[in-house]
C-alpha cells in the first residue's frame, strides 16, 4: 500500500488573479508532485492541495516567498488513514457480531 | 431487516451483495442491471427502480463514485437505494415520483478504482486504464466524456489527476453508461455525486457561457440546497460549475445536458476539507440524509416538468 507519512493538505487563500496564476503554476508542475483537492479558480475560494512529505519545504518557500496566505489542514495524512482504517475495521466487527 | 451497516464503509463485494439484496428483497419495484464491464472486467451494476408501465419511461440517473476516493459518495448511494425501497408508497412525493419515472442508480461508477482505493491508494481518483508510453495509469473519469473534450481544466499529461484520456469515452466506464443512456433515450435528468467541498452545480463547466436553462436550474438548485440544508444546517453554494468551482471540460453533467436531458446537476456532498477525502463514517447516514432531500427537490421538480 501507498503510504502517506507525514503528507500535509495546505488550505492557500487567494486575493487576486496575480495568485491565481501562480499557484496555478506551482500545482501544475510536475516537481512538486502535488495533488490538488479543490483548484484555483475565483477570489474568496480557498485551494487545497495534498503536499507530499519530500515537497513540504520548497512549497512552504514558494508560498512564503510569493506571500501567500495559507494554513495546514491536515497535519499528517497517514494519521487520518490510520484511523480510517481501524474504524472500518471496527465495524467489520460489529457486523460480524 | 438488512444486516448491512450504511453507517460504514464497505468493499466492492459487500455494496454489490447489498445490491443485490435490495433488488431481491422488492423484485416488483428494483432490478439489479449490468449496463457493463470496467477495465479490469469488473461489473458495473446499476438499481433500476420502477413501478412499471411503459417500456421507456421518462427517468432519472443517479452517478456516485466516478473519482474513486470520495467514498461518501458510494456509501450515500447506497443508503439512497434502501432509502427509496424504504419509502415508496410511504412518502407521497417520492411516490409519486415513481408513478412516473423510473430512477437509475449507479453506486459505483469507477469500480477499479473504488477496490484500488481499498488495497493500494486510497487516495487515487481516476481509472485503471494503462496509458501506453507512459508510466502513469488513469484517466479522470469526469474529464472523459464527449463536451468540450480536452478543453478548460484538463490535462494532456497521463500523470496528472485530471488527465482526460486519449479520445472522448475512451473510458470503458463513461462509455457504458453513454451507451446505456443513449439506447434507453428518454432520461431527464442526470445527477453525479461526489464529495468534498459542499456545491451543488449545473452546466457548464467547460465554458462560462451561461446554459440556455441556467435560470430553471439556478432556482431548482437553490431549492434543492434549501432542502439540504433544512436537516442540520448544511450550507451549499449553488451555481454554474466553471464559475462555482472550477472550469472543466468534459464532464458528465456537460455531456448531459447537451444530449438534451436538461436536469444536470453535480453534487460535492459535506466536507470542510478538515477530514480530506476521509469523511469519518459516523457523517455517512447524515450525510446521506440530508443529500436525499436534495435529490427529492431535484427530481420532484423533473416530475412536475417533463418535456
Amino acid at each position: 500500500r501507498e503510504k502517506f507519512l507525514g503528507d500535509q493538505v495546505f488550505r492557500i487563500n487567494v486575493r487576486n488573479g496575480d495568485e491565481i496564476s501562480k499557484l496555478s503554476w506551482l500545482v501544475n508542475s510536475d516537481n512538486f508532485k502535488l495533488d490538488v483537492w479543490r483548484s484555483p479558480s475565483t477570489f474568496g475560494r480557498p485551494v487545497d492541495v495534498l503536499v507530499p512529505s519530500v515537497s513540504l519545504q520548497p512549497v512552504r518557500s514558494f508560498l512564503a516567498s510569493q506571500g501567500f496566505e495559507y494554513s495546514v489542514t491536515i497535519e499528517d495524512l497517514q494519521a487520518l488513514l490510520d484511523d480510517e482504517d481501524e474504524e472500518m475495521q471496527h465495524n467489520e466487527g460489529q457486523e460480524r457480531n | 431487516g438488512s444486516h448491512f451497516n450504511y453507517g460504514a464503509y464497505h468493499s466492492l463485494e459487500a455494496i454489490y451483495h447489498e445490491m443485490d439484496s435490495i433488488a431481491s428483497d422488492f423484485p416488483d419495484l428494483v432490478s439489479r442491471v449490468q449496463i457493463g464491464c470496467s477495465f479490469e472486467h469488473r461489473p458495473m451494476y446499476v438499481l433500476k427502480f420502477s413501478t412499471g408501465g411503459e417500456q421507456q419511461r421518462p427517468a432519472i440517473w443517479l452517478n456516485a463514485g466516478i473519482h474513486s476516493r470520495e467514498w461518501v459518495s458510494q456509501a450515500t448511494a447506497i443508503w439512497t437505494a434502501r432509502k427509496i425501497v424504504s419509502d415508496y408508497q410511504k412518502d407521497p412525493a417520492l411516490s409519486a415520483i415513481l408513478e412516473k419515472m423510473d430512477i437509475f442508480l449507479l453506486p459505483v461508477a469507477n469500480p477499479d478504482g473504488y477496490v484500488y482505493t481499498q488495497t493500494h491508494n486510497r487516495m487515487w481518483r481516476k481509472t485503471r486504464s494503462l496509458n501506453p508510453g507512459s508510466l502513469c495509469v488513469g484517466t479522470d473519469p469526469n474529464r472523459n466524456w464527449n463536451a468540450s473534450f480536452a478543453g478548460q481544466g484538463t490535462s494532456a499529461n497521463p500523470c496528472s489527476e485530471v488527465y482526460h484520456g486519449p479520445h472522448a469515452n475512451s473510458e470503458v466506464e463513461v462509455k457504458s453508461v453513454v451507451e446505456f443512456i443513449q439506447n434507453h433515450g428518454n432520461f431527464k435528468c442526470f445527477v453525479d455525486l461526489h464529495s468534498y467541498s459542499q456545491l451543488l452545480m449545473y452546466p457548464y463547466g467547460y465554458t462560462v457561457k451561461k446554459a440556455p436553462d441556467a435560470e430553471e436550474l439556478d432556482e431548482v438548485a437553490r431549492r434543492a440546497a434549501k432542502a439540504l440544508a433544512s436537516l442540520s444546517g448544511t450550507e451549499y453554494q449553488v451555481g454554474p460549475t466553471c464559475t462555482t468551482v472550477y472550469p472543466a471540460s468534459g464532464s458528465s453533467i456537460d455531456w448531459a445536458y447537451d444530449n438534451g436531458i436538461k436536469y444536470a446537476f453535480t453534487f460535492e456532498l459535506r466536507d470542510t476539507g478538515h477530514y480530506g477525502f476521509l469523511l469519518p463514517a459516523s457523517q455517512i447516514v447524515p450525510t446521506a440524509e440530508e443529500t436525499w432531500l436534495g435529490l427529492r427537490s431535484i427530481m420532484a421538480h423533473v416530475r412536475d416538468h417533463l418535456y
